[in-house]
């Protein structure tokens, strides 16, 4: 036994020692293989969607069990002595800037505390032009543009798109808004309730080539979309990019992908299968949504404009539909009324 | 996590061929780094 006992004294360090090095390699190549895409960024290169053995993995992963205890380790108080260290170690690792915080950080109690920091007053100033649009969020412009042709496709990466209306949900107004503008080009914008009014007398025209009325007296519609990432480090509270009224809410249980850029070059549909929040309503110009996606590491999203709402739930097994959680906000077809720059949202861990 | 912006904005048409030339231009290219409140477009 004794013997026995003695030959056993290293497995402990031994395996310990062996899972450091097994993470170190992983890490060491996860950073390889960014430094080739930041490469092939700088010089301009696309790669093209891929699916691989990877992404095939990861459907076989309890992402949201994963998710979820991630959540719990991230919510454990952090002893004040301690708290600087850690907010300071994570705001290397991930770029955060500690000088912007509105607290003190012996303050934030936990690390999900920490991450959904508020800024200093003014850290975020709004652009006044009443013409413009502003950015919802801090992050990395993924991509932009107008939404053309009847699919009404977004490019997720080169090679692969998705459809805006799987985005937002079967339930959007947005075909509303199509449809009202095809049929019945004298409806006047009344209050905006009831059917009739979700049709704006603008129009937006998926058809392609646009055919243009020179006799038509109402401006031309088109839409656009804008792909905004977050990484960790980054202020994660959302904003409204215009005064905006809310009028519905949609909330898509959906899956927990990781959302980096590997992921959206591997993973089909990255964007329509994930876990998010869709929010719906109109700005001066017509119609305006948001969708705000989760991800593993941060599959929670919490609305200033509905804090009982709650996602990242624990999946109950048969109740597997794929169908969003709707709310039309009161007053009706008037719903929340937010100024630019109004504060909408928050990701948060776990 | 990711945020997807989807909105209307004008579109203006050179008549000539019909091809729309929108009035809505983006301010920002892909890759930029952008903070809340900062243009996206105007």
């Amino acid at each position: 036994g004794s013997s026995k006992g003695n030959g056993d004294w290293f497995l402990l360090p031994g395996a310990t020692v062996a899972t450091l090095l097994m993470l170190g390699v992983l890490h060491g190549r996860r950073m390889y293989e960014d430094m080739k895409v930041g490469e092939a960024h700088e010089k301009g290169i696309e790669f093209e969607f891929q699916p691989d053995a990877k992404s095939a993995f990861l459907r076989l992963l309890p992402l949201r069990s994963i998710s979820r205890c991630w959540g719990v380790l991230t919510s454990v108080e952090i002893p004040v002595s301690l708290r600087s260290r850690v907010y300071g170690a994570w705001a290397r690792a991930f770029h955060s800037n500690l000088e912007e915080a509105a607290l003190p950080l012996e303050e934030y109690a936990t690390l999900q505390d920490f991450f959904v920091r508020t800024l200093k007053e003014g850290s975020r100033p709004i652009d006044p032009d009443p013409q413009c649009l502003v950015s919802p969020v801090d992050g990395t412009v993924l991509r932009f543009g107008e939404i053309k042709g009847a699919g009404a496709m977004i490019e997720q990466v080169k090679g692969f798109s998705y459809s805006v209306f799987s985005l937002l949900g079967a339930t959007s107004f947005l075909p509303t808004i199509a449809k009202g503008d095809m049929q019945d080009e004298s409806s006047e914008p009344e209050n905006v309730s009831g059917e009739k009014s979700r049709k704006s007398w603008w129009s937006i025209s998926f058809a392609s080539p646009k055919v243009w009325n020179p006799y038509s007296s109402r401006p031309m519609k088109g839409l656009f979309y804008c792909v905004i990432y977050l990484k960790p480090g980054d202020y994660h509270r959302v904003h409204a990019p215009a005064d905006w009224n809310i009028l519905a809410r949609r909330h898509f249980s959906g899956r927990l992908y990781p959302v980096n850029e590997r992921a959206t070059r591997t993973i089909r549909n990255l964007y329509v299968e994930n876990e998010r929040v869709v929010l719906e309503g109109l700005w001066q110009e017509g119609f305006m949504a948001l969708a705000a996606v989760g991800a593993t590491n941060i599959g929670s999203i919490e609305l200033s404009i509905e804090p009982e709402l709650r996602t990242n739930q624990a999946k109950k097994k048969f109740l597997h539909s794929e169908r969003p959680e709707e709310r039309l906000y009161e007053p009706d077809g008037v719903g929340r009324t937010l100024k630019k720059g109004d504060e909408v949202a928050a990701f948060n861990m776990g | 996590s990711t945020v997807v912006l989807v909105f209307q904005a004008p579109l203006s048409r050179s008549p000539e061929n019909g091809e729309s030339s929108s009035d809505f231009k983006f301010l920002v290219q892909r890759g930029d780094r952008v903070r809340a409140g900062e243009a996206l477009g105007r």
